[in-house]
């Protein structure tokens, strides 16, 4: 439902910031 | 000025956007050349949290009687799903060599898409969200298109019997909204116009009874009738400025100035 989205859009958003944040954690190594 | 204009939506894309935007520059500055690790396993976290997005988002549109949504929410699911496919393939390409500037680019618009994605999806649902109050809104815009027709007190005791329900869904849903919004501006026009319609309410119920008891003892009906007319169309105003406001982002703000 509606509330399950929401929560899937930010687990997503979680996911790919990590994601992000390990790429950049190499490339500012 | 704040980028998102709901609390909601500010809470799941800011941080994501903050980190993707500070890889775009470290990408543009050509900063990133270093050996990239093995991302196989925080790029399949991602490609699962895609599934299930995805998932929920067909879902979603398969329930929904919004026909808008049902046109908005699909592209946007493909572009977080497309997105996701740059990602396992520049996984790929790294394990083969880490050093791949094709497989960076990849990586970068990869995570741009899915925040993109993602946006266009919590967009085009916050809007079917902000229909769903609109609606309310109408209800109760339709009920005080009928006033004219009442003019006993039993109708009046129907009329208001009627109204409150509706009345108070619609207050209860802006008021809830107002609170979402980041847009300190929109907020205050909610509330002031909330706050309105709530006053005009018994003055409303007033008017209609005076005219009825005008029209029942033949004294100054016009004058009641166009108090009780002008009580309408105020409340009938300020709830039409609810449906705009309730419609504005940030972006269109930017755009008037």
């Amino acid at each position: 439902d509606a509330h399950d989205m929401v929560k899937q859009a930010r687990q997503l958003a979680q996911a790919t910031s990590m994601l992000v944040n390990t790429i950049r954690g190499q490339a500012e190594d | 000025m704040p980028v998102f204009h709901t609390k909601t939506i500010e809470s799941i894309l800011e941080p994501v956007a903050v980190q993707v935007s500070k890889l775009v520059i470290l990408h543009e500055e050509a900063e990133d050349g270093n050996a990239m690790p093995d991302l196989c396993r925080p790029i399949q976290v991602v490609k699962l949290a895609v599934d299930n997005l995805v998932k929920v988002g067909y879902e979603t549109i398969n329930f929904s009687d919004d026909q808008i949504l049902k046109q908005d929410m699909p592209p946007a699911l493909r572009r977080v799903e497309e997105s996701s496919i740059l990602l396992l393939q520049a996984s790929d390409m790294l394990r083969a060599d880490p050093y791949s500037a094709p497989a960076r680019k990849k990586l970068i618009e990869g995570s741009r898409g899915i925040l993109q994605g993602t946006s266009a999806l919590l967009l085009a649902f916050d809007e079917s969200e902000v229909r769903k109050i609109i609606r309310v809104c109408k209800n109760v815009l339709e009920y005080l298109a009928i006033t004219e027709v009442v003019d006993r007190m039993e109708d009046l005791v129907t009329y208001v019997k009627n109204l409150s329900p509706v009345l108070t869904r619609m207050t209860k849903e802006v008021d809830t909204r107002e609170k979402e919004l980041t847009h300190q501006v929109h907020r205050e026009m909610l509330i002031r116009s909330l706050e309105q319609v709530k006053n005009l309410t018994p003055v409303l119920i007033s008017g209609i009874k005076i005219y009825i008891t005008a029209k029942q003892t033949n004294q100054g009906v016009q004058d009641a009738q166009t108090n009780r007319d002008y009580v309408v169309r105020k409340m009938s105003d300020e709830i039409h400025e609810i449906i705009r406001v309730l419609q504005l982002t940030t972006y269109d703000e930017e755009e008037w100035d």
